[in-house]
């Protein structure tokens, strides 16, 4: 059966996917603690990014994308069997820690690294 | 809502980590950040530079050990009456437990091991507070280490953490560290008592808690002493099945 599905999957092309510069990859996006509203506790740094990942998963997903086999599936079973289930979703993949100086409601200051702070890939999955 | 304060927001994400730490741990959106606070913040931005660049990146060869800190200024501090050529304050800091799991991993108090204070210079140590025993020393010091290190030409940092590890927190969760700041006039001349006057204590010495989370240290859980696994939070066991 595995036969039958891969000679229906046609390869990349620019109409299904979209333009090149739409496809899912990661963006620069940088943000200030006090446009967040955070800037009352928040010492350093002034200046906090993010990222985020946007686009379009292709419908084929190739190994840079770093997609798990379930997206792979999940691609198939959208264009072969049931559209109603969506197609993988453009998100972020690896991400690195930032570190914050806080000042706490107690008045004691707290250096603290959060984990997850900021996407540095994106994946389809 | 540009600018605005993001309460509502936060709200409606009570239960994730960050969410949570952020509703619990931060002041009030009237109550802002005081311009100044002194030497301590002043220490705690020197040690943020170490540790991470101007973005708030990690450094990679940061030696901080902790992926937290805290540091703690005393409650208060009560002057004693001068013996001599010493002057003692006697420093409490209140020491709580977190709602997350974070072990502790050291303990330091950091203070002015010199003093210069209208024309007379001062020699400084910090001892523990033993009732009725007051000349005995931390029982880290007995054994002859760790001796203080010096961190610049102002602060000294010293190891506490087996000190700290030693009381036992209290049926409510808390505990008091009562240190004594003891300082001694170099050069004779007038009373020490009139020179401390309007000396904050929260500008000669305050306590650095280093921190790692629980759940990043369960398989270094084992090594370490056992007295430091009585840092695990209420929930950490809970955690750890997690973990498991």
């Amino acid at each position: 059966r595995a036969g039958n599905i891969s000679s229906k999957i046609p390869g990349p092309s620019q109409e299904h996917d979209g333009p090149k510069s739409n496809q899912c990859s990661l963006h620069h996006f940088q943000v200030s603690f006090h446009q967040l509203g955070l800037d009352h506790w928040i010492i350093a740094p002034n200046l906090y990014t993010p990222n985020y990942c946007k686009g379009a998963c292709p419908r084929v997903l190739h190994y840079g994308l770093n997609s798990p086999n379930h997206a792979v599936i999940q691609n198939l079973v959208n264009e072969l069997v049931d559209q109603s289930v969506p197609q993988p979703s453009c998100v972020p993949y690896k991400y690195v820690p930032i570190s914050i100086l806080l000042v706490e409601a107690n008045g004691s200051i707290l250096y603290k690294e959060y984990k997850d702070m900021i996407a540095q890939s994106c994946t389809c999955r | 809502n540009i600018g605005q304060p993001s309460a509502a927001l936060l709200a409606e994400a009570p239960t994730l980590p960050l969410i949570r730490k952020l509703l619990e741990e931060a002041p009030h959106e009237q109550q802002r950040k005081p311009e100044a606070l002194g030497h301590p913040m002043q220490y705690m931005l020197e040690l943020y530079q170490r540790s991470a660049d101007a973005h708030g990146h990690p450094r990679e060869n940061r030696t901080i050990g902790a992926t937290m800190v805290r540091l703690v200024r005393p409650l208060a501090n009560v002057a004693r009456p001068v013996r001599g050529p010493w002057h003692i304050q006697t420093l409490d800091f209140s020491l709580r437990l977190n709602q997350v799991a974070y072990q502790l991993v050291r303990a330091t108090v950091v203070y002015r091991h010199q003093l210069h204070l209208a024309g007379f210079y001062l020699s400084c140590h910090v001892e523990p507070w033993v009732q009725k025993s007051p000349t005995k020393r931390f029982p880290s010091l007995e054994g002859g280490s760790p001796m203080p290190s010096l961190i610049s030409r102002a602060w000294t940092e010293m190891d506490i953490t087996q000190h700290v590890q030693q009381r036992p927190w209290n049926h409510k969760g808390l505990r008091v560290l009562r240190l004594r700041f003891m300082c001694q006039q170099q050069n004779g001349g007038e009373s020490l008592e009139l020179l401390w006057h309007g000396t904050s204590s929260l500008d000669t010495a305050f306590l650095l808690l280093y921190f790692n989370d629980t759940y990043k240290s369960v398989q270094k859980a084992k090594l370490l002493p056992k007295g430091l696994e009585e840092f695990m939070e209420k929930d950490s066991s809970l955690l750890l099945q997690r973990a498991r």
